[in-house]
Formats: structure tokens, C-alpha cells, sequence
């Protein structure tokens, strides 16, 4: 119980840390547990400082470097226990071209270190560059979905 | 255990069967808004044994059925299965004695959802049990849903250490 | 009290049809009052039907629709009293490129009906192209915000 | 009434005075993640008298307060400026003689909020109404914040209602 809520929460931690220095070239920061001393009722909060800023409570950061924060967050407890799959839909709407380049960079680097079998749902041309294989969704047909194989360089039509 | 395709059928608004191959590495899926990407992502949670309408954004399960478009007629069931290559035997006694296994739901109008592993009726509790000892499930924290990162923000601290527990 | 409440929901309903068939090429949409019959009280509900489309709530629709659908309700509100300023901060975020050329048709309408100044804050490409003049925020020096004027053909850089 | 003007000092990243132009028409910003865009937003609803914290995304008004960077120190106040055009003379009585308003506010560590009209001392409150009567203000929802919209996708009926009676 306790315990081995104590145990996870270090891995992650560790993880968090290292991924979020990753994807921010540099900085700083840690999952906290507040409001109480009993790791089963206690809150998280997470501290993040990134190069050359102030360290602060994850509210008070801009809304992309929140969502890349949340990504190390989500990838940290990932690492702990890879799944077989992992599907992520629409997390790099909020990045700009350069931390969607980074996010990609973080989605190979678990795909080295894993088995796990990823599908990623994007708006994002950069993100579908860096993709192994493409389908597209269509709804030729009002109201009716269809799925088709799509050749990377012909990407840029169907998102559109 | 791997995950190699995933097929709907009457499912939200893919109507006509419909294959999605899942391979090795990162599969990019793209497509216009309200094409029907994330009702993928939610056919897959919903075979792996969803039980909270809410989650699949509706008032109840029964609204994952096709509802009809412009020259379809409604349909009365819904249908998912996922197959899952287990060469490895590494799936839980019970089921771990083909190279394959099919997990099947299927919902009907008025019935109810009904579970099938290779074609053997099976209860939701144990399709549930199947993925969760492998690591994976309706509620494992990779499947990200379009906009749950905004609600990890904004969650007050208390709600956001379910993600923790989901590690341990 | 009452009477304000209900004239204000006719006028807002009225203009958040109109601008719902607009930016959705078609379809049928209406806010409605539930929960209570006393306008006072009661919640706001939102139905939409999308071209071709079955008619539902707001929460079965896909992101961007339910996306496109929340800016009619806003411009609804905002064609019900015109304010001097308005400030949109990465509202396109979840828009694919039809529907941001849809939103930016409907933001150069409001330039034609009101006298507002628009400031529209954005990552995205086509909504760039289609201001009358663009701002940059750079941090050059980290952690200091410094404000430049930008060439819309260099625009793209600035994005990345 | 038109706002031509927001000049920022020591308001967030904003450390140096900085001028934004507020013309007719679409102004577009753009510029990377965590570089300050948001922070624009930020000032122009902090000098038209916002009283939440939390809508600053801060635990405390004093959060607003430039609070260093790696080459430069903290500062002790914050102050945000805009610049009216009254030229069609609307606005409300005490504030109508001249062709330009200038609403100044000042925050001082550990002092609080002081706001100016031309240089006059002015209540928060007469600020607040100022901008009220001109249909504007913080809580105009024609001031649309990151992530509002998908708040609002997500809200209660209840809590939708509140767009509404702003329009009444
Ligand atoms: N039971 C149903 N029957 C028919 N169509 C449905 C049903 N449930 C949902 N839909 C349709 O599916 C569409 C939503 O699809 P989905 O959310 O997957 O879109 P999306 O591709 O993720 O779009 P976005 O890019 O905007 O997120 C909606 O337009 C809705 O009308
Ligand atoms: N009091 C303060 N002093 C110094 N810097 C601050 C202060 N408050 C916030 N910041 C900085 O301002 C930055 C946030 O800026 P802002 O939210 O405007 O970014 P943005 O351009 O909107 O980014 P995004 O595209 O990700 O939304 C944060 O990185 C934060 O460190
Ligand atoms: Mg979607
Ligand atoms: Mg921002």
C-alpha cells in the first residue's frame, strides 16, 4: 500500500526529472506531495523551473510549456511500467514547431527503449514527418468514417 | 502480447467494417475535424472494457451505436474486436493457449454488451482482468484522450495523484 | 431581472444560429434552457446538428466542432454587445485549415459590422496570414519578454 | 472610445517598459511557447482592474511582479498603462474633459494595487466601471482566455449560463 505508492512515486520522480530537462534543454524540476503527510491521502503538485527561468508551481507556466511538462509527467509513469500500447490523441496542439520536434524526439526515444506500439492522433505536419506510417480518416461520405493509408508527402492535403 | 488490429463495425461513425492495423513503432493518424480519429481511440477503450458512458463523451452506453447519417439508416448493434498476437504465451491461464486472441464486444439496442474471447463468451470483469495484467486497459494512463492534459493542469492536486497510483 | 435575461437569450440564440450555419457550411443549432423553467435558474445547453450530421448535445461532438461551435456562441454574445477590444489566445489551437480560414472569415465579419480592435494570439500559419499585422514576443534574453513588429512573409520563423 | 495603447513595465516577463499599439481591425501575435504572449492578455485585464488571482494564473496579486531571470534581479513594483481615445467624448462623467484617458496601475511589494486616471488617484472601483460602461472590462467574455473555450465545452449547464448574463 504505502509503500508501494513510496517506491512508484521515487521511479517516477526520477523520470519526470530526467524527461523534463530533456524536452526543455536544461532546468529543473520535481513532483512534490502536498496537503498531507500519508502518501495515500497527499496531493501532487509539481515544481518546474526551465533554463533561465524562476522555479515555480506548473499554474503559473505558459499553457505549451504546461502541456510538455504534462508529457514528461505522463511519459515518466510510462516508463515505469510500459504498455503494450499507447495512443495520444491531439497532446501536441499547444506546441510550437520547435518542442513538437522535441516531443517527437522523446516518442523514439521510447520507442528504442520499449516494445510498446504507439498511435498518434495530429492536426501537426511536423509531428506526421516523423511518423513511421500514416492513415487518414475521411468522411467522403457525410457522417460516414473511412479509414485509408496514406503516403507521407500527400499528408498535407488530407489535414487541410 | 501485442496488439495488431483493431476492427469497428457500427461503431459511432464508422458504419462499415473497418480495419485499423496496428504495427511496430509510431502510426500517425490524420485526418479533418469530426472525421472520426478519436472515436478510434475510443473504440479501443470501449473493447478493452469502458464502463463509464462519460467517458466515451456520452449520456450512455447505447450512444456508441451508429445513429444514422444523412442517406444511412440507424443501426442496432455496435461491434469491436482487437486482436492481440500472444506467440509469447504470455496471456493470463484461460486464455493462454492460442497464438492469437480476439477480444469481441458487441452492444445491442435495448440488450446490452456482450464479450467474446475467441469466440468463447467470456465475462467483462475477466476482459478487464486480461489487459490490466498486461499493463494496459481502458484506464491506463498512455491512452490519452483529446484534452485530458488540459484537465492534468487544471486538476487540483488531490485528483492528479490518480495518475501516481496507475504507476504503482 | 427576467425579461433582460429571456430578451438577451432570443437576440444571442438568433445570432449563434446564424453563425453556426455560417462557420459549419450548413446544419441547425439552438441554445436551450434547462434544468428550470425560470431563466434565472436554469442551465445553458447546446444542440447542434453539423451538415449531414445527426443532432446532438455539444459533448458528443469531435474537438474542433465543439471548438467551432463555442466561437459561435461567443461571437453570438459578442454581436449582442460589441465591446472595444477583443483578445482571442490560441483559440485555433484545435481547428484543422478549413475550419481556421472558416474563423478567420468570420473575424474579418466582424470587422465589417463593428468598430472593434481584434488582438488574435496564434501558432497557426493561416491565421497569421490573414491579420492586418502581426506582433512577435520574443525572449532573446532569457526570461525577458521583448515585443518586435514582424514582416508577415517572416512570420513563419517566428512561429518555430 | 478606442484603446490605442498598452505600455507594460515590470509586469511579468515584461521587465522592460514595452509598448504594444493597439490599432483597428486584426492584430496577430505570435512567438514562441513560454515567450509572453499570454502575458499581454494577462496586463490588459490586470489594468482594467481584475481582482481574482487565479484568473492571473498566480496564488497572489504580487505574483504579477517580475521575479527575475537569470541575468536580472527581481523587481519591487509592477505598473500597466493604457491609453483611451476619447475623442467622441463617451466617456463617464469625472472622466469626459479630455481627448485621452490614461488608466495607470501600480502594484508595490507588500504595499497593494494603486490605479490613476490621468494622473488622478482613482478607486479600483471607479476603474472598474469605467471600462463596465463601455462594455468591456476584466470579465468581458470578448477577452478569451488560453484554455477558456475548452472550459467552457466542459462546464455544467449551470455554470455555461454566465456567457449569457454578460450579454444581458
Ligand atoms: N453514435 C454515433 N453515430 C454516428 N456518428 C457519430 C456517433 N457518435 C459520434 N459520431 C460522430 O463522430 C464525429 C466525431 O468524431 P471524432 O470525435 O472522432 O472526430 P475527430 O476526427 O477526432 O475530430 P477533431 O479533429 O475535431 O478532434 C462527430 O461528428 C459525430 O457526429
Ligand atoms: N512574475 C513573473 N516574473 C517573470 N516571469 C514570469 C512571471 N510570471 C510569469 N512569467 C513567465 O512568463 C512565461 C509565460 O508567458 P506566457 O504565458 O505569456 O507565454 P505564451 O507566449 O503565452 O506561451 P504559450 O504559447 O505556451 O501559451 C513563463 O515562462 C513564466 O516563466
Ligand atoms: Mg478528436
Ligand atoms: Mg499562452
Amino acid at each position: 500500500g504505502r509503500e508501494r505508492l513510496l517506491t512508484a512515486f521515487e521511479q517516477v520522480n526520477a523520470n519526470f526529472t530526467m524527461l523534463f530537462t530533456h524536452l526543455f534543454g536544461g532546468g529543473e524540476a520535481n513532483l512534490v506531495m502536498v496537503e498531507s503527510d500519508d502518501p495515500l491521502e497527499a496531493g501532487l503538485e509539481i515544481m518546474c523551473q526551465p533554463p533561465g527561468k524562476k522555479l515555480s508551481v506548473l499554474s503559473l507556466m505558459s499553457g505549451g510549456e504546461q502541456t510538455l511538462t504534462c508529457l514528461a509527467l505522463i511519459f515518466a509513469v510510462f516508463m515505469a511500467n510500459p504498455s503494450p500500447i499507447c495512443v495520444l490523441d491531439e497532446v501536441d496542439a499547444p506546441l510550437d514547431d520547435a518542442n513538437v520536434t522535441r516531443f517527437c524526439d522523446m516518442l523514439d526515444e521510447m520507442c528504442r527503449r520499449t516494445e510498446t506500439r504507439f498511435l498518434v492522433i495530429t492536426h501537426h505536419a511536423v509531428t506526421m514527418a516523423r511518423m513511421d506510417r500514416l492513415f487518414g480518416v475521411t468522411m467522403q461520405e457525410q457522417g460516414v468514417s473511412q479509414l485509408v493509408s496514406v503516403d507521407l508527402k500527400r499528408a498535407e492535403k488530407l489535414v487541410a | 502480447m501485442q496488439f495488431s488490429r483493431l476492427r469497428l463495425t457500427g461503431f459511432k461513425s464508422f458504419v462499415d467494417p473497418t480495419d485499423l492495423m496496428i504495427s511496430t513503432g509510431l502510426t500517425g493518424v490524420v485526418g479533418p475535424n469530426g472525421c472520426g480519429k478519436s472515436n478510434l481511440l475510443e473504440a479501443l477503450r470501449w473493447v478493452m472494457g469502458e464502463t463509464r458512458a462519460k467517458a466515451m463523451r456520452g449520456g450512455g452506453m447505447e450512444d456508441v451505436i451508429f445513429a444514422g447519417a444523412a442517406s444511412r439508416p440507424a443501426r442496432n448493434y455496435a461491434e469491436v474486436s482487437l486482436v492481440i498476437d500472444n506467440q509469447d504465451r504470455v496471456a493470463p491461464a484461460g486464455f493462454n493457449d492460442s497464438d492469437t486472441l480476439e477480444v469481441t464486444r458487441r452492444i445491442t439496442r435495448d440488450v446490452g454488451s456482450a464479450y467474446k474471447v475467441n469466440s468463447k463468451d467470456t465475462r467483462a470483469r475477466d476482459v478487464q482482468m486480461l489487459f490490466a495484467d498486461a499493463a494496459t486497459g481502458a484506464t491506463s494512463p498512455a491512452l490519452v484522450r483529446q484534452g485530458q492534459i488540459a484537465e492534468l493542469i487544471n486538476a487540483k492536486p488531490q485528483n492528479r495523484r490518480k495518475v501516481l497510483e496507475d504507476a504503482a
